[in-house]
């Protein structure tokens, strides 16, 4: 019950964000009770699921910093069995107020047990960072997602990212665990995205999945609809290629 | 003298680092003195003009938290006029130390000052996020510019961008401008890309620059040579787009 995720990665725009909102909704769509935490101050899994201008009462930030019960900032979506706890802009400054109080890495942890056990899967997706927000979600997790994006700039973070990590789990968390890589925006014309691919696989081996997300642009028209790929265009390449990767991650 | 640009966008992957080492090195290469800060502990703008394993002394970490001079931290690159400020992993330690220092937002302003008339343009590469480095860039900066990728994610965070530029500039630094908003990684092609500058050009108006910078594989092979555009494939569009924004943007 309650299998926590983090979808982590500090380079920017390797496809967290539409990961975890695809991911969310075809397990929702498949009938697991699914909670997406959307813990970036860009609230873009927040609008990628439509809620752009919603008035929330709460949000993670009022569940992390006030201590407002998480379930008062969880919200319904379009998908029935997919609920979100929403992000507003002002979680931006919750990093700042989090470094000075005591376990300032367990706030998340301790917002999200007890809720935990009412969903199947909860999916953690994360800001381009590997500060206070990122660590929190990391000690509150069970498993790492790491999104590489097919070109050059993505793999030299990976080495910093597994060492944080590791970190996490010796001093914080030790059932952490890395449940995969994850090859984004993958162009088969694309020499680069080839030599990425087989960077990755030659240096994670097993660890990178099988399935890799190919560059699809209704992937990046979804958002604009406030529509996960499911619903937007359920038979382009992008909806099948997280449906076929979501049978590979979640049993 | 020494006029200082910030490269800012807390959304993630929207062209930052391509634009600020494929400008750097145009200004370098017709003459002009300048200087590329890479304030990113990803150190991308580091790797990205081929001193990606280079033992660095000294790098931009120890120039704001230790005291040590910037011109000790500073290295020359293959282009004669171009000098980096290089960036190492250790940079991602130093938000979390400024956060309880006095003056903690000007301590970039303060070591840039004693070298920023040794150069005509210092170009400043941002991380994806609007935290303490960032705020230090943009306290130090008379000029600001904003890449935008033209997918729908990145509009979506100009409103918390363009207050935060307000914020620093009515408290820390009056004479800070957004010297224009660059379209990045736009594809003719594709529909989101015209509605994506359209909106932008229809809020921002003559503030987006006329040069857009198309999406263009060679700017994504040329990191992974350690070249900038200009010596990778100085031909190609991608560099032809940075050399005409480059005429727009310096005079
Ligand atoms: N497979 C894909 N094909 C085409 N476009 C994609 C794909 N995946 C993501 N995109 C688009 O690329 C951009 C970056 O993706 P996204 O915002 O999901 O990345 P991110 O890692 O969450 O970014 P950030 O670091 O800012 O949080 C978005 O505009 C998105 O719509
Ligand atoms: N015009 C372009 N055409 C094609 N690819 C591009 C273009 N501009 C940048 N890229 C590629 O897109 C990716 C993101 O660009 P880049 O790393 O410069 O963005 P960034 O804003 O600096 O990212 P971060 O938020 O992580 O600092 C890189 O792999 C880069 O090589
Ligand atoms: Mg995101
Ligand atoms: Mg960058």
């Amino acid at each position: 019950m309650g299998e926590i995720y983090s979808i982590v990665n500090q380079k920017g725009g390797v496809g967290k964000t539409t990961s975890a909102v695809s991911m969310a909704a075809i397990l929702g769509k498949r009938g697991n009770k699914t909670l997406l935490v959307d813990l970036d101050p860009q609230a873009n899994a927040t609008s990628g699921l439509g809620l752009l201008d919603h008035r929330f009462t709460y949000t993670v930030y009022d569940a992390l910093i006030h201590s407002v019960e998480a379930s008062k900032a969880i919200y319904p979506t379009v998908i029935e069995h997919l609920s979100i706890l929403a992000a507003s802009k002002d979680l931006a400054g919750a990093e700042i107020e989090l470094v000075s109080e005591f376990n300032r890495e367990r706030f998340l942890e301790r917002s999200l047990a007890p809720i935990k056990d009412q969903f199947d899967y909860i999916l953690i997706d994360c800001p381009p960072s590997l500060g206070l927000l990122t660590i929190n979600a990391l000690t509150a997790s069970d498993w790492v997602i790491i999104p590489v994006q097919a070109e050059y700039y993505a793999l030299e973070g990976l080495a910093r990212l597994t060492q944080t990590i590791d970190m996490v789990k010796k001093a914080l968390n030790p059932q952490l665990q890395i449940r995969g890589i994850m090859i984004t925006m993958h162009d088969k014309r694309v020499g680069l995205s080839r030599q990425v691919e087989d960077e990755a696989r030659g240096y994670f081996k097993e660890k990178v999945f099988q399935t890799v997300i190919p560059r699809n642009v209704k992937l990046s028209e979804a958002p604009s609809f406030g529509e996960p790929i499911t619903i937007y265009d359920k038979k382009s390449k992008g909806a099948k290629a997280y449906k076929s990767i979501v049978k590979e991650i979640f049993l």
